[in-house]
C-alpha cells in the first residue's frame, strides 16, 4: 500500500526536523505512480502533486508523527478536498415535480441508475415516474418497461406518433407535463447513451435540459473510466451543464480514479454510487472510502 | 564514429503524455520510452521526426501478439458450426458487436445463428431479437431468467441441425470479481463443449476503449475463466485510445481481431495495429 511505501521512503529521515524539497520527492514520486495506476487523468494528477508539495515543504515534522505519515496527511487531506464535502444524494425540490436527467456515454448504467433512483425514491414514500427517452437503442424502451415493471413504478413511453417521429424534445415534453399533470412527486428521464464529441447528439440534450428545465442534470459515469474521463465529463459539464454525478458499476476492483477527475472538471458532486446489477444496489458517495480505494 | 544526439526532453515527455493519455498504462509507458531511448543511441535524436518514427516502429513491435488472424480466417479454416462465445464485463457492446459481426457474415454469404444466453438482464433477450430481425439472422431463446447453460446448449444443437455456419453465443455482462458469474461462465463453456467437442472456437473478450488500467485485470480474469482467444475492442469512434491493449498483448499475447467504431451494425472493422498506433501518437 502506498502507506507502506511510505514508511520505507522515511525510515531513514526519522529525527529529521522539516519536511525538504529533497526527502518528499521520493515520496511524491510513489503518490503520481499510485495515482496514475488508479486511473487518475495525468494532467490532474500534475496538479495534485504540486499542491501537495507546496503544503508539504517546510512543514514541521510534528513530534506524534513520522515524516512518512505527515506527507501521507497532506495528500489524504488534498484528496478528500478534491473528492468534496457537499451531503451527497438528491433533494426534491419543495414544490413537485423532480425533474430529473440523465445523461452519459453509451453502456455507463443511465437506464439502470433511473431504476434505482425509483426504486430508492418509492421506498420513501414518493410517486415516481421514468420516462424512457432513449428512441435509438434496441429494445431501450422494453428494458425502462421492464424494470418499472419489477418496481410497480409508472414508466411514461412515447406514444406511436412520438416513437416514430424519435423526437427526444417532444417525449420529454410530454412525460414531464404527465408528470406535472398527475401529480409525481419526481420525474427521472432515461436519456440514450452518446458522445461527448457528437454535436448532434449533444445538441439534443441542450434541447431537452431548455424544453424541460430540470432540477438535476446527473451525468452517469463507469468507475472503471479511464484517462478519457476528463474529456468526457469536462464536454458534458461545458456543453450541458450538471448538477451531479453517479459513479456505476463500483463494486467491481477498478480503483476509481476517474472520479477524482471527473470532479475536478466539473466540479459537481458524487451524488450516488452503483454499486451492483440489481435495483437495490444504489449508495450514497462516500469520499473517504472511496479516497482510500484510489490509493491502493 | 558517429555519435548521437540527445533527444529534446520536451519532446519526449509529449510523446509520454500522450501514450499515458491513451491508457497504455505508467509501467508500460516507461518501459516503452527505455526501448526508445535505447533505439535512439547512435541517432540524431534532435529530429523530432526521427523520434515519431522510432516510438511508432517500437509500438507496432510490442503490439505484434495484438495483430492476428482476422475473424473471417478462422472460420474459413474453422470447424462448421464455428461457435463464438461472447464474454465481458457489463455495458461494453457485447449485443451490439453480435450484430455486426452477424451483418457481415450474411454480407459475405455466411449463416450465422444468434444464441440470446443473457437471460438476466432486462430486455437482454429483446434487444438481440431486434438486431436479428434487421439483420436477417435466426435467434435460439429461452424465457427471461432461464439457465443461461441451457440456452447456449440449445443455441449449439440448433446449429448442427440446422448447418449453419456460425453461432454467436451473447451472454449477460458480469464483472470479472463476481466467482459465482465467472463460475457460471466456465458451467456455459463446459456445455457447450459437451455438445461440440472443440467449442467454443472463439472466445471472445469484448472490452469497451473508455475503460482505463481496469481492462487488464479483465482479461486476466476472463481468460483464465474460458481462455479467451481473441479481443474485441469497442468505442473507439469516441475520444478514448483503448491503450491498455498494449499491456494485454505483452502480458497474454491474446489478439485484437476486431474494433467497434459506432453504433452503427456497419461499425465494425479489423484491428490494424498501425492504423492503431498512428490514433495514439499522431
Ligand atoms: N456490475 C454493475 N453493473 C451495472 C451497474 N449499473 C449498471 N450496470 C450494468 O451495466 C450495463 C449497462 O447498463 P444500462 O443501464 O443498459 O446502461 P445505459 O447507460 O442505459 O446504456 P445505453 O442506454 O446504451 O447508453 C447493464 O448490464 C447493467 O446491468 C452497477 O452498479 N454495477
Ligand atoms: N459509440 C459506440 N457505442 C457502442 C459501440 N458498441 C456498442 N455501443 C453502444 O454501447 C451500449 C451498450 O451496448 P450493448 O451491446 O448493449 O453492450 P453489452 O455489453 O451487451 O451490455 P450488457 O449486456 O448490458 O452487459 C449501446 O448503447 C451500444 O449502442 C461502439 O463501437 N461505439
Ligand atoms: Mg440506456
Ligand atoms: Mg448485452
Amino acid at each position: 500500500s502506498l502507506s507502506e511505501k511510505f514508511e520505507n521512503i522515511f525510515k531513514k529521515l526519522r529525527g529529521t526536523g522539516v519536511l525538504t524539497e529533497q526527502n518528499i520527492a521520493e515520496a511524491l514520486k510513489e503518490v503520481r505512480l499510485a495515482l496514475l495506476e488508479a486511473d487518475v487523468n495525468f494532467k490532474i494528477v500534475k496538479d495534485f502533486i504540486e499542491r501537495v508539495r507546496e503544503k508539504a515543504i517546510g512543514q514541521e515534522v510534528l513530534k506524534s508523527l513520522t515524516p512518512g505519515h505527515q506527507v501521507v496527511k497532506v495528500v489524504w487531506e488534498e484528496l478528500r478536498e478534491m473528492m468534496g464535502r457537499e451531503r451527497a444524494g438528491l433533494a426534491l425540490a419543495s414544490n413537485p415535480p423532480t425533474v430529473v436527467m440523465m445523461v452519459g456515454l453509451q453502456g455507463a448504467g443511465k437506464t439502470t441508475t433511473c431504476g434505482k433512483l425509483g426504486r430508492y425514491f418509492k421506498a420513501q414514500g414518493k410517486r415516481v415516474l421514468l420516462v424512457a427517452a432513449d428512441p435509438r437503442r434496441p429494445a431501450a424502451g422494453d428494458q425502462l418497461s421492464s424494470l418499472g415493471h419489477d418496481l410497480e413504478i409508472d414508466v411514461h413511453r412515447a406514444d406511436q406518433a412520438q416513437a416514430a417521429q424519435a423526437d427526444v424534445v417532444r417525449i420529454c415534453q410530454a412525460g414531464v407535463e404527465r408528470g406535472r399533470d398527475q401529480g409525481y412527486d419526481l420525474i427521472v428521464l432515461d436519456t440514450g447513451g452518446r458522445l461527448h464529441i457528437d454535436d448532434e447528439l449533444m445538441g439534443e440534450l441542450v434541447a431537452v435540459k431548455a424544453a424541460v428545465q430540470p432540477q438535476e442534470v446527473l451525468l452517469v459515469a463507469d468507475a472503471m473510466t479511464g484517462q478519457d474521463a476528463v474529456t468526457m465529463a469536462s464536454q458534458f459539464e461545458q456543453r450541458i451543464g450538471l448538477t451531479g454525478v453517479v459513479l456505476t458499476k463500483v463494486e467491481g476492483d477498478a480503483r476509481g480514479g476517474a472520479v477524482l477527475s471527473i470532479r475536478a472538471v466539473t466540479g459537481k458532486p458524487i451524488k450516488f454510487l452503483g454499486v451492483g446489477e440489481k435495483l437495490d444496489a444504489l449508495e450514497l458517495f462516500h469520499p473517504d472510502r472511496m479516497a482510500s480505494r484510489i490509493l491502493g | 564514429r558517429l555519435r548521437g544526439r540527445a533527444a529534446d526532453p520536451a519532446v519526449l515527455e509529449e510523446f509520454e503524455s500522450a501514450l499515458i493519455a491513451s491508457d497504455l498504462g505508467v509501467r508500460v509507458v516507461d518501459r516503452v520510452m527505455e526501448r526508445l531511448k535505447k533505439q535512439l543511441q547512435g541517432a540524431d535524436g534532435s529530429q523530432t521526426g526521427l523520434v515519431h518514427r522510432v516510438l511508432r516502429d517500437t509500438l507496432i513491435e510490442v503490439l505484434t501478439p495484438a495483430q492476428g488472424l482476422p475473424l473471417e480466417s478462422l472460420l474459413a479454416n474453422g470447424p462448421k458450426p464455428f461457435v463464438i462465445l461472447v464474454v465481458g464485463v457489463n455495458g461494453v457492446g457485447k449485443t451490439t458487436t453480435i450484430a455486426k459481426i452477424a451483418q457481415r457474415l450474411v454480407q459475405a454469404g455466411k449463416v450465422p445463428l444468434l444464441v440470446a444466453a443473457d437471460t438476466f438482464r432486462a430486455a437482454a433477450i429483446d434487444q438481440l431479437q431486434v438486431w436479428a430481425d434487421r439483420v436477417g439472422v435466426g435467434v435460439i431463446r429461452h424465457r427471461h431468467g432461464a439457465d443461461p447453460a441451457a440456452v447456449a446448449f440449445d443455441g449449439v444443437a440448433a446449429a448442427k441441425a440446422r448447418k449453419v455456419d456460425v453461432v454467436l453465443i451473447d451472454t449477460a455482462g458480469r464483472l470479472h470479481t463476481k466467482s459465482n458469474l465467472m463460475d457460471e461462465l466456465r458451467k456455459i463453456t463446459r456445455v457447450i463443449a459437451g455438445e461440440c467437442p472443440g467449442a467454443p472456437h472463439e472466445a471472445l473478450l469484448v472490452l469497451d476503449a473508455t475503460v482505463g488500467q481496469n481492462a487488464l485485470a479483465q482479461a486476466r480474469q476472463f481468460h483464465q475463466a474460458v481462455g479467451v482467444t481473441g479481443l474485441v475492442l469497442t468505442k473507439l469512434d469516441g475520444t478514448a485510445r483503448g491503450g491498455i491493449v498494449v499491456a494485454i498483448a505483452e502480458e497474454l499475447k491474446l489478439p485484437v481481431r476486431l474494433i467497434g467504431v459506432g453504433e452503427s451494425v456497419e461499425d465494425l472493422q479489423d484491428f490494424d495495429s498501425t492504423a492503431f498506433v498512428d490514433a495514439l501518437i499522431g
